[in-house]
């Protein structure tokens, strides 16, 4: 990626890692982030994107990522 | 809409609130008002009723603070989280935070508080996030609208599952004074608090409050605030009969004295302490007194008042002595002739209550300053 897509890209993901930690109860296991469909970062992003009734794709996109930006509750949206 | 985990709720329905700090972007009765406010939106369709407290503990202890503020949960600086509650329970359950790094506004600008803050009580109560983009539980904030009702079906489905609904309204919650009680609907008419006929049977402070007592109901109305609260006595003190003769506050003990016929009652919040009720005489009264027409307790005097017919006793706290016999109220209240319905204090001023007049007597200068209608005090 050109760098500046690059570190945008960075940003989204802190971004969208902080917020499934502190609201949807996500634990980052030290793995490095990779995206696979199958781990526990895009399942919480699933269960995200279904609670807001998102397209469920398990990826960062447009939407979820303007989301993820809006001010809000700072009570999680799954038991904790 | 969604509960917590075990559906924690609270197993009493007059619950305690505190507010423990100020965010400096509002006055304090701004905040007051918002918090009243807020809290009203969750009464207006359940049993709940909330007193406010303004030392020691509380059910929900309301408080401000940027960053790290001892809990497991930092705030995050401006944006991004606003405001956080915690479930109905002891120690920190209930209690509802708000961030300090926010600006807080009263209006569609900035963070609305009043909208945060009903949210927040959401949580506060019993309720979890909902799915819902248009309920008022939904965890995003929109921009406040202030023609938008704030509680959707979804809320009002959600707490009604928790306490079920109120007794006095049809789930509506608009801010009216004048909430018509179904199961009151064998008695006369209710009161209409805009009657330029309207008589009180008595009427006190509480805590920061005035309340004011006509038969089965008290309205309650906070000096900065334009509306008021319209309850059943019995959904405060379920063991006081309706009607009322006379009540006074304690502040400074946190007490209020409540009396019918030969009897009277002390209650702090929602509780009748215990040994209550007890005899008139056992205040210092002659047995052959049969009733109080009303009462009031100067706190900087340390002298609390009692009223039967055109005449007051009066009971020193610091000497703890009743005057050996009653003076004329004329006598030391110029203008204020024969029997009164109701007084109360509010700053330095009295307002006594006689028939469908109200009369505001200065303290300083002894003399009435005021002649006002008995509903002066709400939005008429």
């Amino acid at each position: 990626f050109p760098a500046n897509t690059r570190q945008t890209k960075e940003e989204g993901m802190q971004l969208i890692q902080k917020y499934l930690e502190n609201y949807y109860g996500f634990k980052k296991d030290g793995e490095s982030f990779v995206w696979k469909s199958n781990n526990a970062m895009t399942q919480k992003l699933k269960e995200m994107q279904e609670f807001f009734g998102l397209e469920v794709t398990g990826k960062l996109d447009s939407g979820t990522l303007d989301l993820v930006q809006k001010r809000r509750c700072g009570f999680p949206d799954v038991a904790g | 809409f969604s509960t917590f985990a075990g559906e924690p709720k609270w197993t009493k329905h007059v619950l305690t609130y505190r507010i423990v700090n100020y965010t400096p972007d509002l006055r304090p009765a701004d905040v007051n008002a918002a918090i009243r406010k807020a809290l009203r939106v969750w009464s207006s369709v359940t049993p709940l009723r909330f007193i406010q407290k303004d030392r020691g503990d509380a059910d929900i202890m309301i408080s401000f603070a940027a960053r790290d503020h001892n809990d497991f949960i930092p705030f995050d600086g401006p944006g991004g989280s606003l405001a956080h509650a915690y479930a109905p329970g002891k120690d920190f359950g209930g209690d509802a935070h708000f961030d300090e790094d926010e600006t807080w506004t009263k209006s569609t600008e900035g963070t609305n508080l009043f909208y945060v803050a009903a949210h927040e009580f959401g949580h506060s109560l019993g309720l979890s996030h909902s799915k819902d983009p248009n309920s008022l539980m939904y965890p995003v904030y929109r921009k406040y609208d202030p023609s938008v009702l704030l509680l959707h079906q979804d809320d009002i489905t959600g707490i009604q599952y928790l306490y079920g609904s109120s007794p006095n309204t049809n789930n509506d919650q608009t801010e009216s004074t004048e909430i018509k009680d179904p199961t009151e609907s064998k008695d006369p008419a209710l009161p209409n608090i805009c009657s330029s006929n309207l008589t009180f049977d008595a009427v006190t402070t509480f805590r920061g409050e005035i309340m004011f007592f006509k038969d089965k109901h008290i309205w309650r109305k906070h000096p900065a605030v334009r509306t008021a609260d319209f309850e059943l006595i019995s959904s405060f003190w379920p063991r006081l009969p309706p009607g009322v003769d006379a009540a006074y506050e304690i502040s400074e003990k946190d007490e209020t004295v409540i009396f019918k016929g030969k009897e009277f009652w002390v209650v702090r919040g929602d509780t009748i302490l215990p040994g209550y009720p007890q005899k008139l005489y056992t205040l210092g009264f002659s047995k052959d007194v049969s009733k109080i027409d009303a009462a009031f307790h100067n706190g900087i005097e340390g002298k609390t008042y009692y009223f039967i017919a055109d005449k007051f006793w009066s009971y020193d706290e610091r000497s703890q002595s009743m005057d050996k016999k009653p003076l004329l109220i004329r006598d030391a209240f110029p203008g204020i002739n024969g029997k009164i319905d109701a007084v109360f204090q509010h700053e330095n001023s009295l307002y006594f209550f006689s028939g469908r007049k109200q009369f505001e007597f200065d303290l300083n200068k002894k003399r009435v300053t005021r002649l006002l209608k008995t509903n002066f005090w709400f939005p008429c």
